[in-house]
C-alpha cells in the first residue's frame, strides 16, 4: 500500500519551499550549513 | 491477476538480463558507500580579511549564533541595535551575516541607494511620489568626518530625491 | 613536453604548487590569478587536447590523493560488519575544484564561454566512467561526489541578474549528469541522485530562464526511472533499490510541493517509464496541479464538474504525445480511422500492432508496447476533445441548438468505438494497460480529465462482460487504496461510479465476492466521503 509519505521527513504543508532546506534523498533531516543566499554586487 | 502486481510478475523472470544483474550488483556496492552528510558540508571558510593574533582566551571562531537568522530578527530597531546591523553590513561584506543584516534593515524600512551606497529611511511621508522617484526628508546612515573627528552617525537629509532606478 | 610521463610530472608539480597556495587561504585573489595566468602562458588553457590531458591528469591526482589508505579492519565476531566507509581527505579535491572554479570564472574562451566548463565536465565524466568500469564493486563514488558538490556551490549562483550565464552552467551540469546516469554508471547512482536533486542545482535549473531548464531536468528524471524500472516491476525490493526508491519519492515530493507545474506538464513521459506496479509513485506525479488552481472537494454533494471553468481547458503536455505512434507508422492510420471509420480495417489488427516482438517482451517484462498504448489512448482522446470543442464552438456560433454541457456522445462515437473495441477484444493484460493509460489522465480539473473520466465510466456502463467492469474497478481501486496523495480526477470518477445509480455499482457481484472485499469497498467509499 505504499509508504506514509508524511514520514519521509518533509513538511508537505509548509508554506515555504521545501527545496531550500532539502538535505538529501537519503535523510529525513533538513540541510545543515548556510542556506543558499546571494548578495547584490552593489553591496560590496 | 487483473491488476498491476499479477501480470508483470510473469514477465520478470525472463527479463533478468546480465546488465540488470550487473547494475544491481554495482548498486549494492554503492549502497555501502553512500555520500556522507559531511561530504556536502562546505568548510566554514570564513576567512577574516585582516587576521589579527588575539589571546587564546578570546573566541577564535565565529559564534554559530551569528549564522542564525532568528538572532538578526531579534535585533531591535533602536539606534544601537541598528548600528549593529550597519556594522555587519559594511564590515562583514560577502558573508551570510551581511545578507542577514541587509534583510533586517529592509524589514525596518531602510532602503539601499546604489549610487550613494547608503541606507535611507523615510523621516516623514514623502512630499512627492511618482513612478520614477520620491522626494522628502530622509534619515541616512553615513560615515561623517568633522573637525572633532569622524565616525558613523545618522543624519537627516531634507528635500532629497530618491530615484527608484537607484533603489536596490 | 617530451613524453606523456614528462607531462604527468609537470602537472604533478603544478598541482602541488596550487595546493600550497590553497593551504594559505589568507593569500589574496591576486596569487590565484597570477597562477592562472601562468597556466595560460604554458598553453594549458587553450581549450585544445592539451587542456583535456591537463585536467584529466589533475583530476586523477586530486582523486588519488583524497583516498586515505584503507584501514585494515580485523573481522569483528561472526557478523563481518560491512567495511566502514573509506576515509576521504577533502583537501586535494577542494583545491582542485577551486582551481577549476577560478579558471572557469576567469578564463574566457570567447563567445561560447561555457565551453571550458563543458570540456572539464566531459573529462571528469570520462574519468568517472573509466574508474567505475575498472574498479567495479570497489569503485568509490564519494570523492567525485565531493568534486561536483564543490562545483555546484561555487559555480551556480541564485543571482537571477545573471540568468544567462547561470543557465549555461546549469545545463552543462545537466548534460554531464545525463552522461553519468545510473544506467551508465550504476555504482554512482546514489551520489548522482543527491547531486541532481541538490538545492544548488534542481531548483535553480527549474527556476532559471523561464522554464528552459525543464526539459533538461525531465530527461534526468526519465534516466532515473529507466534505471529503476526493471527492479520496481516486482513488489519485493532489496535494500539498495528500496533506498533509491524512497530517495526518488522524497525528490518527487519536493517537486510536487515546489514545482507542481513541472510534474503536470511532463506526466505523460513519466508514466511511460514508471511500471504500472508503482502506483503510489505514479500517484504523486498525477496528483500535481497548478499552484494557482483551487480544487473543489471531490466529496462535495452534487458537485457539478461540468460547470468548473478549468474543465474545458486542455492541460499543457510538454512531450510529444504521438511520438510512439509515429515511430510505429500508426499515426496516419489512426487519423484516417478517426476521419472515416466506415469500412476501415484499422481495428481488426490493432491489438496485434500493440504487442511487442517476443524478444523485446522478455526485456520489457510485458507483452505489450506500453508507451505505444499510452500514446494511442491519449492521442485519440485529444482528437476527440478537440472535435468536441470544435463542435461546441460551431454550435454556439450558430446558436441553433442549446447544446448541453454534458459530453455529447454522438460527436465522439468514433473515438469511443475505438476504446470500446480495445476493451472488448484485448486480453486481461492488454485491457489492464488500456485502462491504465486512461486512468493516468485522471488528474486536476482539465478537459482531458473530464473526457477520460467520462470514457472510463461509459466503458463501465456499456460493458457486456462483468470482467470488464471488475477490471475497471480494479484499476481505479488499486490507485485509491495506496497511501495518499490521490489524484483529484481519480477521486471524482470513483465517487461518480459508486454513487450514480446509472452504474448500479453495488449490485455487481464482484463487490460482494468476499467479506474483506466488501469491507474494502465500504472503507474506500467512506474515505471518499
Amino acid at each position: 500500500l505504499g509508504i506514509d509519505l508524511t514520514t519521509l521527513g518533509l513538511n508537505l504543508n509548509s508554506p515555504d519551499n521545501l527545496y531550500k532546506t532539502f538535505g538529501s534523498p537519503w535523510s529525513n533531516e533538513p540541510a545543515k550549513g548556510d542556506p543558499d543566499f546571494h548578495i547584490p554586487s552593489c553591496y560590496f | 491477476d487483473l491488476g498491476a502486481i499479477g501480470d508483470n510478475l510473469t514477465g520478470t523472470s525472463a527479463s533478468s538480463g546480465h546488465d540488470q544483474l550487473y547494475n544491481l550488483q554495482m548498486l549494492e556496492a554503492a549502497f555501502h558507500k553512500l555520500p556522507q552528510p559531511k561530504d556536502s558540508e562546505r568548510a566554514k571558510n570564513y576567512v577574516p580579511r585582516h587576521p589579527a593574533v588575539t589571546p587564546a582566551s578570546y573566541p577564535q571562531i565565529q559564534a554559530p549564533i551569528v549564522s542564525n537568522p532568528t538572532f538578526w530578527e531579534r535585533i531591535g530597531s533602536d539606534t544601537l541595535a541598528t548600528d549593529m546591523l550597519f556594522f555587519a553590513f559594511y564590515y562583514q561584506q560577502n558573508t551570510y551575516q551581511q545578507y542577514l543584516a541587509a534583510k533586517e534593515l529592509k524589514k525596518q524600512s531602510w532602503r539601499f541607494h546604489r549610487r550613494y551606497n547608503t541606507w535611507f529611511q523615510r523621516h516623514v511621508e514623502p512630499q512627492v511620489t511618482t513612478d520614477e522617484y520620491e522626494r522628502g526628508s530622509y534619515v541616512y546612515f553615513d560615515f561623517h568626518v568633522t573637525d572633532d573627528g569622524s565616525g558613523w552617525c545618522q543624519r537627516i537629509k531634507n528635500d532629497f530625491t530618491f530615484e527608484y532606478n537607484y533603489l536596490e | 613536453f617530451a613524453s606523456a610521463a614528462d607531462f604527468q610530472d609537470k602537472v604533478a608539480v603544478l598541482f602541488s604548487e596550487w595546493c600550497q597556495i590553497c593551504d594559505h587561504p589568507a593569500m589574496g585573489d591576486s596569487v590565484y590569478s597570477h597562477y592562472i595566468v601562468q597556466l595560460q602562458q604554458n598553453g594549458l588553457l587553450k581549450g585544445d587536447d592539451v587542456t583535456d590531458r591537463f585536467f584529466f591528469s589533475l583530476t586523477e591526482l586530486a582523486i588519488a590523493h583524497s583516498i586515505v589508505p584503507e584501514q585494515t579492519i580485523a573481522p569483528t565476531g561472526l557478523s563481518q560488519q560491512p567495511s566502514p566507509q573509506q576515509q576521504i581527505s577533502y583537501f586535494s579535491i577542494d583545491s582542485y575544484s577551486k582551481l577549476v572554479a577560478s579558471v572557469v570564472k576567469s578564463v574566457d574562451l570567447g563567445p561560447n564561454k561555457g565551453s571550458l566548463l563543458h570540456k572539464i565536465l566531459a573529462v571528469t565524466a570520462r574519468i568517472i566512467q573509466k574508474d567505475a568500469e575498472e574498479k567495479k564493486v570497489s569503485f568509490n563514488p564519494r570523492p567525485y561526489f565531493r568534486l561536483f558538490i564543490n562545483w555546484l556551490n561555487e559555480l551556480t549562483t541564485s543571482d537571477l541578474h545573471h540568468d544567462g550565464t547561470n543557465f549555461q552552467v546549469l545545463t552543462a551540469f545537466a548534460n554531464a549528469f545525463h552522461i553519468l546516469q545510473p544506467l551508465r554508471v550504476p555504482a554512482w547512482s546514489f551520489a548522482w541522485l543527491e547531486l541532481v536533486s541538490h538545492r544548488c542545482f534542481m531548483p535553480k535549473l527549474l527556476m532559471c530562464n523561464l522554464q528552459k531548464g525543464w526539459p533538461f531536468f525531465q530527461r534526468l528524471l526519465v534516466d532515473l526511472f529507466k534505471f529503476m524500472e526493471p527492479y520496481l516491476r516486482n513488489a519485493e525490493l532489496g535494500q539498495p533499490i528500496l533506498l533509491l526508491y524512497k530517495g526518488t519519492l522524497r525528490v518527487l515530493l519536493v517537486l510536487l510541493h515546489d514545482f507542481p507545474e513541472f510534474l503536470c506538464d511532463y506526466h505523460f513521459s513519466f508514466c511511460d517509464v514508471i511500471p504500472p506496479s508503482c502506483i503510489q509513485m505514479r500517484n504523486v506525479i498525477l496528483s500535481a496541479f497548478p499552484r494557482n488552481m483551487r480544487l473543489p472537494d471531490p466529496s462535495t454533494p452534487n458537485l457539478k464538474i461540468d460547470l468548473l471553468a478549468e474543465i474545458s481547458i486542455a492541460p499543457r503536455i510538454m512531450t510529444d504525445v504521438d511520438g510512439a505512434l509515429k515511430a510505429k507508422q500508426m499515426k496516419a492510420q489512426v487519423d484516417e480511422y478517426l476521419k472515416r471509420p466506415e469500412g476501415s480495417l484499422f481495428l481488426t489488427d490493432l491489438k496485434q500492432k500493440l504487442l511487442l516482438p517476443q524478444n523485446e517482451a522478455n526485456v520489457a517484462g510485458t507483452r505489450y508496447n506500453v508507451p505505444l498504448v499510452n500514446s494511442l489512448v491519449l492521442y485519440v482522446g485529444m482528437q476527440a476533445v478537440q472535435q468536441l470543442q470544435q463542435n461546441k464552438a460551431n454550435a454556439s456560433a450558430s446558436a441553433q441548438i442549446n447544446q448541453s454541457p454534458q459530453m455529447d456522445i454522438f460527436q465522439i462515437e468514433t473515438a469511443t468505438e475505438l476504446f470500446r473495441n480495445l476493451v472488448m477484444t484485448m486480453d486481461t493484460e492488454g485491457r489492464y494497460l488500456i485502462l491504465n493509460a486512461i486512468a493516468n489522465q485522471l488528474r486536476y480539473p482539465n478537459s482531458h480529465t473530464h473526457y477520460f473520466s467520462f470514457i472510463i465510466l461509459y466503458l463501465f456502463a456499456e460493458a457486456t462482460q462483468e470482467i470488464v467492469q471488475e477490471q475497471i474497478t480494479r484499476v481505479l481501486l488499486e490507485r485509491l487504496i495506496v497511501n495518499r496523495p490521490h489524484p483529484w480526477g481519480l477521486l471524482i470518477t470513483f465517487i461518480e461510479l459508486i454513487k450514480n445509480p446509472r452504474y448500479s455499482f453495488w449490485t455487481r457481484s464482484f463487490t460482494h465476492c468476499a467479506p474483506e472485499i466488501e469491507k474494502l469497498f465500504e472503507s474506500v467509499a467512506r474515505s471518499c466521503g
